[in-house]
């Protein structure tokens, strides 16, 4: 997540997902960004707090088998570059949903439920919690 | 040969290949057909 | 040295490239788990009715990315690893999933086998003094040395490599990765600290866990890094108990053999000297292949040899063989015939892989009369100065110092790791390509390993069929040396 050129292409794949969501003839824009930003914050919980362990051998000793991806970000220092941008992205796809649904109540609340699902685990206070 | 090496289908077999493509295809479609209705 | 950044874009289409492999192998996954995929791995990593061992997302590279391109890795050969080398064609019809062998064999040129000075040869000096020290000695003592005790080759060999290296004493072990591993446990402890490179082999790092010491990490090659981790060592001593540290020692490698870089031994050791602690250096890849007399980056940078504690090295890279070994002051090298782990839980080393050691060995300091090692090391420098240059001008990132023995050519993309290393074997020539993870995820690889053994009309046909496939699969993303 360090290596050059990937939260660029974190950033290509929100907008592609949204792209492709957009592209669907029946659904109108608000729930375009709804649905981007609803399937954005899913995945990336699981990806980051769901999942536990490296897809591939370590040299650790299974160390890192306890750990979820998020945990395992820069062995653990907190508020590093990634980590920021991780917990950035969800607040600012909030937004951007909001200002688009117009600020619909529903819309609104489905918004804000997955964002906070995202953004929460990212805590520090819940680093290790299980 | 460039479009298999730089979306690495290369490595995949013949019906991934196939897979992805025509899901490709069918997005850019989708969003021509609805660029096209927008406009 | 060289290292220009991965061009954004490429690095953006890597990483694409790497989350559509990871999308479609979760496809595989999904298909495998409701039984539609019957390509799985045969054996279970965590087989019924026993404690699950793996996640079973661990293994998913391996599954779905590695297995996909596995024909261009570990590809068996029939011949000597020598300039030259026969590999042995293998077909699969299932995607990789199993092999079969054609029976064919595909004549090479071999860029890929460290053999620096050519001494992999299965004829000439070398070869003939094995074969006869296996009459004369036999394969093996079949035992370690604490049990059986030490060879008078052993002691032989030792004394020649202390003289090679004008040190005082010099101890062999019969496996490279070993001699790190097994002896770093030997010179460190609790209440140590170890400062490491942190591109450093897995045999040091493997070697530091083992001895217990706190592991602090240096970037690649940064002096500035260094110093600052060294002085924060000596402010603030050990965790928790602020105690001072009983001993530094410094980790450092003289040629990393998947950059093509040279560690800057002369500000290494100032800092050594300026902060007291100790300096470890793995020769591996450099002894025998850099340097004016080929005794490695302390050669090249001519230092003086008592600036370095630990001298380590290998033997498999620049005299055709096998091994490892550490040189020094003799009380260090006593303590560690005591302590090291390797003397009890390794056999001691066989007699025809001591004696290529040991004709390869007087063949480069010219005991044998003729001056064939100078004329390998001066060969391997022109070979490697020139293919280097080639490179570079065909408009190729090549990573690295200019005189590295070692040449990685950067390919970025995972599926030109296979397609690089299919078309150059098809041109007839056998090359590595190195892809995540042991090196960076956008940051794959071709690395060409350069011989003494290589004519130069040896080295111009690898040129050619770079350059074609460079074009053919579009690799020359230079910026500062355009084509």
């Amino acid at each position: 997540l360090n290596s050059r050129g990937v939260w660029l292409t974190y950033i290509i794949l929100v907008f592609v997902l949204h792209f492709i969501l957009l592209s669907i003839p029946y659904i109108t824009t608000s729930v375009a960004w709804t649905l981007t930003t609803t399937i954005h914050n899913l995945c990336n919980y699981y990806l980051f707090h769901v999942v536990k362990g490296a897809p591939w051998e370590t040299s650790d000793q299974g160390r890192a088998r306890r750990f979820t991806f998020w945990e395992q970000i820069d062995d653990g220092v907190q508020w590093t570059g990634t980590r920021k941008f991780l917990q950035i992205v969800p607040v600012v796809l909030f937004f951007i949903a909001s200002f688009y649904t117009k600020y619909d109540k529903t819309h609104f609340l489905i918004n804000l439920a997955t964002m906070l699902l995202a953004v929460v685990p990212k805590f520090p206070i819940f680093f290790g919690v299980r | 040969l460039q479009y298999l090496l730089n979306t690495a289908l290369y490595m995949l077999e013949p019906w991934e290949r196939l897979l992805f493509s025509t899901l490709l295809f069918a997005i850019l479609s989708t969003a021509l057909y609805s660029a096209l209705v927008f406009l | 040295e060289e290292f220009e950044e991965t061009p954004t874009w490429t690095a953006v289409v890597t990483v694409l490239g790497y989350a559509i492999l990871s999308a479609l192998g979760w496809l595989r996954d999904f298909l495998r788990n409701v039984g539609l995929e019957e390509k799985k791995t045969s054996h279970d990593p965590n087989p019924k009715d026993f404690v699950p061992l793996y996640q079973s997302y661990e293994c998913f590279y391996t599954r779905n990315l590695y297995t996909r391109i596995r024909d261009v890795f570990n590809q068996p050969i029939a011949s000597v690893a020598g300039a030259k080398v026969d590999v042995m064609e293998r077909v699969s019809d299932d995607f990789n999933w199993t092999f079969k062998f054609s029976g064919k064999k595909i004549p090479s040129i071999n860029l890929g086998s460290y053999n620096y000075l050519g001494f992999a040869e299965n004829s000439g000096p070398c070869s003939n003094q094995a074969i006869k020290s296996i009459e004369k000695y036999g394969l093996t003592t079949s035992s370690t040395r604490h049990e059986l005790g030490t060879q008078k080759y052993m002691v032989e060999l030792e004394t020649l490599m202390a003289k090679y290296l004008s040190v005082e004493d010099c101890i062999a072990f019969g496996m490279g990765f070993a001699t790190n591993a097994l002896n770093i446990p030997a010179l460190a402890g609790k209440g140590d600290l170890i400062i490491s490179d942190t591109l450093n082999h897995t045999s040091l790092i493997l070697g530091a866990r083992l001895s217990g010491a706190v592991i602090r990490k240096f970037n690649h090659n940064d002096m500035k890094d260094l110093e600052t981790e060294l002085r924060n060592a000596i402010i603030h001593g050990q965790p928790r108990t602020c105690r001072p540290w009983k001993k530094i020692l410094i980790i450092v490698e003289g040629v990393y053999s998947m950059e093509g870089s040279l560690c800057k031994l002369p500000e290494i050791i100032a800092l050594k000297k300026k902060y007291k602690a100790y300096l470890y250096v793995d020769e591996a890849h450099s002894i025998g292949a850099i340097g004016s007399h080929g005794r490695g980056v302390v050669d090249y940078w001519n230092v003086s040899p008592d600036d370095i504690d630990i001298h380590m090295g290998t033997f498999t890279k620049s005299f055709g063989s096998a091994g490892g070994y550490i040189a020094g002051k003799k009380s260090l090298i006593d303590h560690i015939r005591i302590h090291t782990h390797s003397g009890c839980y390794c056999p001691s080393m066989s007699a025809p892989i001591v004696y290529q050691i040991i004709s390869a060995l007087s063949i480069i300091m010219g005991l044998d009369g003729t001056n064939d090692g100078q004329k390998r090391i001066k060969q391997l420098a022109r070979n490697v100065r020139y293919f280097r240059r080639q490179l570079v001008d065909m408009g190729f990132i090549v990573y690295g110092n200019d005189n590295s023995p070692v040449v990685p050519v950067m390919i970025f993309m995972p599926a030109k790791i296979a397609a690089v290393n299919r078309e150059m074997l098809k041109r007839g020539c056998a090359v590595v390509t190195v892809g995540f993870p042991a090196t960076a995820l956008t940051e794959s690889r071709v690395r060409f390993c350069l011989s003494a053994g290589h004519t130069k009309e040896m080295l111009d046909d690898a040129l050619k069929a770079m350059d074609e496939v460079g074009h053919l699969v579009s690799l020359r993303y230079s910026k500062r040396n355009p084509p």
